[in-house]
């Protein structure tokens, strides 16, 4: 992996009594071609490497018996500082029901992820309501009628008559109602150039005035989920991320640049098609994995 | 966005850039701009304008190899696979497929092979019902490959003469889904007297490097005869497919541009490149 590939960097060198920023410049273009294999955005991974230089430059890496070593760990840490940190749980509203809105292009997995999460929050002693706002994809409302019963959550829709935001409002006030604790809303794939459905999504979003707005982006993206990300984000306003299809073994580089562009965070991975496969966001064990 | 007249070293890492943003992936990128500058040092070309054009060519000529056309078998009823991981677009865009098919004044029919995912059979059920065109399908839970034998089986009784088979997403990791996969060709070949005609894996246009593991996996496990690129019509370029093609030699046949039935077009090597460049 790259760990391997820059130990052979500075063998080579081994015998200078000390490294120059050019022989740091040979390791840095090694770490950017592995970033750019992991699917990282091109100026995403320009300005990580900028961050990455100016600490191995400024860090003693010049003068380091292992700078192997020594820049891995910079690239580790600065990867982990980019993909937040540490965990962010969800955020929760004062008084219940805490709205959860997921959004996202076509096929990313949200309806399968608003099962996964609401059983995920049902396990922590949360009541929650399912919202079946799609009413676009064939059978989209049946998927999330089937997905509640697989996993015991009660969903609320309004079949295909009537329209998303209309079917937002009177499912909050039905939550209200009947004391639901987590309305988790699902909504129709769509792509973030297409204007009147990015207009629909607005109203959606403020029929529910959610809590978190959560886009969830496939792991296998590539170049393209800066632009995604981005649009969503600017157009619609997003508070974090489900990262879906994690187990495509996917290196998963679209993470560093959805949160490069947007700075939120990651709260959950989808790992599998079951509605047990979700686990939460940890920014180390994803750093382990962009490295390769 | 390049209007070049001198060649230099700038050019070429541009190029790559351009590439790269495109999704073709670094390496694919570095070997087609490497070979270009070669090709420049040989006096090939001696503008800037002229060494593009020389790119796109060569990506033309490498994405045409192979054919592009459909397969329809020698005896109806022909039969296309679709395959391909999670939501990527297989029963859309074999609705899609119908439809088109309808218009030709065929007669195919659909066969729900995803006896997994929630509401996949209705899915696909409200399609053939939209598009005219029939349903075989049994209930969730059933044995997939047997679905796909009734659904061939049913064809050949019945007179239709394009059966297409949808099957559930699936990722290229889990080697059990790949052994299933096996069983419906196998299973489909056995009712057919002969291998489907078409084997055709969608790729979603907004997939990374991973696209390659996937095309790798998928034509290890049956032989994939076309690649589906979809969700063309975002602001994705799919270059990973150029990638793919230089490793399998697997031809893009098709692309989708939307979600509507007729937003499916044959896959025009030159149109494409021009995309990528954009
Ligand atoms: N392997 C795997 N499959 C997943 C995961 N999440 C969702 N899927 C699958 O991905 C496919 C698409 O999931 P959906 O939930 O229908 O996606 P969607 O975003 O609601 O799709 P649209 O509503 O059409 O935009 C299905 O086959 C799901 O089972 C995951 O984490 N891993
Ligand atoms: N914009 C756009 N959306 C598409 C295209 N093709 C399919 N979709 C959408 O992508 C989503 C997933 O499509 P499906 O046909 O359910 O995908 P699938 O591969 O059958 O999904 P699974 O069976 O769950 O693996 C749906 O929302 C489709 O409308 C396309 O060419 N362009
Ligand atoms: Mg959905
Ligand atoms: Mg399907």
């Amino acid at each position: 992996g790259l760990t391997d590939k820059l130990q052979g960097i500075f063998w080579k060198l081994r015998g200078k009594a000390r490294l120059t920023e050019e022989d740091v410049d040979r390791a840095l273009r090694e770490i950017r071609l592995s970033l750019l294999e992991a699917d990282v955005n091109l100026r995403v991974a320009k300005d990580f490497l900028e961050r990455v230089r100016e600490r191995a430059i400024g860090e003693e890496v010049l003068k380091s018996f292992t700078p192997a070593q020594q820049v891995i760990k910079i690239v580790y840490e600065e990867l982990v500082k980019l993909l937040g940190g540490q965990h962010e749980p969800l955020k929760f509203s004062h008084t219940p029901p805490t709205i959860i809105m997921l959004m996202g292009l076509q096929g990313t997995g949200k309806t399968t992820t608003a099962g996964k999460v609401g059983l995920w929050l049902k396990r922590r002693g949360h009541r929650v309501l399912l919202l079946a706002c799609d009413v676009r994809r064939p059978a989209a409302v049946e998927q999330l009628v089937q997905v509640g019963r697989q996993a015991e959550l009660d969903v609320f829709e309004m079949g295909i008559r009537e329209k998303p935001e209309r079917i937002a409002e009177h499912g909050i006030k039905h939550a209200k109602d009947k004391g639901y604790g987590v309305v988790i809303a699902d909504t129709g794939g769509r792509l973030h150039t297409d204007e009147e459905m990015m207009q629909e999504l607005r109203r959606v979003k403020e029929a529910l005035n959610p809590n978190e707005a959560l886009l969830v982006v496939d792991a296998m993206m590539g170049q393209d989920a800066v632009n995604a990300a981005r649009q969503f984000d600017s157009e619609v306003g997003v508070t974090g991320f489900i990262l879906s299809k994690v187990d495509s073994d996917a290196r998963g580089g679209a993470v560093l640049s959805i949160r490069a562009v947007t700075g939120k965070p990651v709260k959950f991975i989808g790992t599998g098609e079951r509605l047990t496969d979700l686990d939460v966001f940890h920014p180390d064990r994803m750093a382990e994995r962009i490295l390769g | 966005l390049f209007r070049r007249e001198r060649i230099s070293e700038e050019l070429f890492l541009e190029l790559e850039e351009t590439l790269v943003l495109a999704d073709v992936g670094i390496h694919t990128a570095e070997k087609l701009v490497s070979r270009l500058k070669e090709a420049v040092r040989k006096g090939n070309c001696r503008t800037g304008d002229e060494a593009i054009e020389l790119l796109k060519r060569t990506l033309v000529e490498l994405l045409n190899a192979g054919g592009r056309n459909l397969n329809f078998g020698p005896i109806p009823p022909t039969v296309w696979l679709i395959i391909g991981v999670n939501g990527t677009g297989k029963t859309t865009t074999i609705a899609k497929l119908a439809w088109r098919l309808k218009r030709e004044g065929r007669k195919p029919l659909l066969v729900a092979a995803d006896t997994f995912r929630a509401a996949a059979i209705e899915q696909l059920k409200l399609l053939g019902e939209r598009v005219g065109a029939p349903v075989i399908a049994h209930a969730i839970g059933a044995d997939a490959a047997a679905v796909a034998y009734d659904g061939v089986e049913a064809a050949k009784a019945r007179g239709y003469d394009v059966v297409l088979i949808d099957t559930a997403g699936r990722m290229h990791t889990r080697y059990n889904l790949l052994q299933e996969l096996q069983k419906i060709w196998r299973v489909v070949g056995r009712s057919l007297g002969r291998p489907p005609d078409e084997t055709l894996l969608v790729i979603d246009a907004s997939t990374g490097q991973n696209a390659i593991a996937q095309a790798a996996t998928f034509s290890s496990a049956i032989p994939v005869t076309g690649i589906i690129l979809t969700k063309l019509d975002g602001t994705a370029k799919g270059g990973v497919v150029v990638a793919i093609k230089d490793q399998t030699q697997i031809p893009i046949k098709l692309v989708g541009v939307g979600e509507s039935l007729d937003a499916i077009e044959n896959f025009d090597p030159k149109e494409f490149v021009e995309g990528l460049f954009e």
